[in-house]
């Protein structure tokens, strides 16, 4: 299966709707320092099933939701959407994640509410993950560099 | 358990003997298991000699030197067990121009016989130059980011505007 | 001792908030003594709001955001007690152009009444652009390290060389 | 007292004597990737009395002699001298730090010998050391990002 597009809504900068197509080959992602970039990488680890509000800078999962301006309120609800194609580039299935505040996660495939396990275990399948090596965070090189090589083994069971 | 990390060990270890090679135009480097004899529990160390340069391990070498090992090793991972997508944040930061251009030398390499899609955030003008496509994250409004497409050409403003 | 430390916590996070809000242009910081009452003790939290984005730990900004805040704190730990000589490798590889301008702009302001020599180590042409002198390390020979006086047009094609 | 200029000889990848000059207001130093550009901050470091390997990459501090390339034997001696100015610009007071393989280092102030001790107070009277906050490393900047609390307070201590 194909990773076609990810729709992105309410969570953490992206207050409104915004879609990012997911296209064969390479696709650079540029802007000012502040203005969303790692926000992305975090909404795909989100709705890939990241389990720890940490590893995606916040101190609990509400974090996650867009929190307010000076001139927007905060919102209650986040939603990230990930559709991914069969080989003729049809969107034959539509992996969705929501947060409500003070409520907690739901998990839907296909529009049908699943447990986070098997939101997990289908990307399992595909052979990616929240915590995968294909997706480096802005510090993961710098944490190479810098762990102890107990800590570095971690990237070996990644590829086991 | 035993065997299969095993295998995927040397798996990595060669991509990453080869991958090095090719990012530092030479020289020589490879992983080790240490502080244990069971693959399952033993810890990675990373021993690298650039070209012309003792073999040391990863400490001694300098900030660019280091982050470009560390690129050649989650490649071998990578290539190791493949995914359908690979998502890149800001990796080229420490990199010199020449090696900015291996790095992106290395990604078209690997995208050659893989399906996987690269998602790649960057500050560096020749990584976006070097790039299928490109969209720009702004903040037109305060705290608000919006997705743009991006020019080829407009790259630069694209980096310069506030 | 806990007199003179709590004068000097006054006086750096007195310049922290300035360079802070010339940094970021606008916004607000401050520094915040915690987990102890005694200013020999407590640890250093950086407590810090963007423009237009509500106050919160570092640990919430982006990449570039954070590194803006160190620079503006050891700045601001500097300013307390100026040295005779300041050398920076490096610090300005997470930021932007618009980033990197403000950086220099904040260096000329603080060297305006200061003896203060810079050393300044860089990758970005920006920052070499605006440097009073440049000079260039090469490696002609691998392994050994030379230094040479770079002519500040000639700042990119010493960027390039290998 | 001005810091006036520097003289690196056998110091890691420096191994030809070299001498860099420390100008009034900003001088640049680039160059690529892993030519010497940090061993630079390393060796003014080092020659203001830096103490521990570790915080200069090395294991020990025998680390920072020229360890040879394909081309060129190792050396068994590295030194550093720093030269101070006074307000005519004249050099009045020059600092050096000499290590012999497994013989440890040696201080000189004018070319006398002194203790570690004595050349770091004298840098102490200048406001400045090897640890000081006005010397930013190439982590330094992720560190204190990365630090708790308790670990980044000693920042406020080389203030104070
Ligand atoms: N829950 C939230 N609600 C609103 N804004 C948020 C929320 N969480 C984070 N942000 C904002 O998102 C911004 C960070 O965005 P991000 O880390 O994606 O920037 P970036 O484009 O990667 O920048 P850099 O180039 O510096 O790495 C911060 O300014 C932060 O205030
Ligand atoms: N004792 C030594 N003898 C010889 N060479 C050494 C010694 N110690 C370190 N080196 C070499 O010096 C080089 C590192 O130089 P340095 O860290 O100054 O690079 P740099 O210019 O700062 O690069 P970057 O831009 O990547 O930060 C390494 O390649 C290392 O092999
Ligand atoms: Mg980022
Ligand atoms: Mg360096």
């Amino acid at each position: 299966m194909d990773f076609s597009r990810i729709r992105i809504t309410g969570f953490k900068s992206f207050v409104d709707p915004t879609e990012l197509k997911i296209s064969q080959g390479t696709t650079g992602i540029v802007g000012p320092n502040g203005c969303g970039k790692s926000n992305i990488v975090e909404s795909l680890k989100w709705v890939m099933g990241e389990s720890s509000a940490k590893r995606i800078r916040g101190s609990e999962m509400d974090d996650v939701i867009f929190n307010g301006t000076d001139r927007r309120p905060s919102r209650n609800l986040a939603e990230v959407q990930l559709f991914l194609a069969d080989n003729d580039g049809n969107d034959e299935v539509v992996v969705s994640r929501r947060i409500e505040r003070e409520l907690g996660s739901r998990y839907l495939i296909n529009g049908k509410d699943v447990r986070a396990r098997d939101l997990q275990l289908l990307f399992a399948d595909e052979n990616i993950g929240s915590q995968s090596t294909a997706l480096v965070g802005q510090g993961k090189i710098g944490s190479i560099i810098n762990s102890k090589p107990q800590e570095r083994r971690s990237i070996l069971e990644e590829a086991a | 358990g035993r065997e299969r990390m095993t295998k995927s060990f040397e798996s990595v270890n060669n991509y990453f003997k080869e991958f090095f090679v090719t990012l530092f135009d030479g020289g020589k480097a490879h992983l080790k298991l240490v502080e244990s004899e069971d693959p399952l529990e033993a810890g990675l160390e990373i021993m690298v000699s650039p070209p012309g340069k003792k073999l040391q391990s990863m400490s001694l070498l300098s900030g660019g030197e280091q982050a470009l090992a560390a690129i050649a090793l989650l490649f071998a991972v990578f290539k190791t067990n493949p995914a359908p997508i690979c998502v890149l944040d800001e990796v080229d930061a420490p990199l010199d121009d020449s090696n900015v251009h291996k790095f992106c030398d290395l990604i078209e390499r690997i995208i050659d016989n893989l399906k996987t899609r690269f998602l790649i955030i960057t500050h560096n003008t020749i990584t976006m130059s070097r790039m299928n496509r490109l969209y720009g994250v702004t903040m037109e409004e305060k705290g608000v980011s919006q997705l743009v497409s991006v020019d080829l050409e407009r790259a630069s403003d694209m980096k310069e505007a506030v």
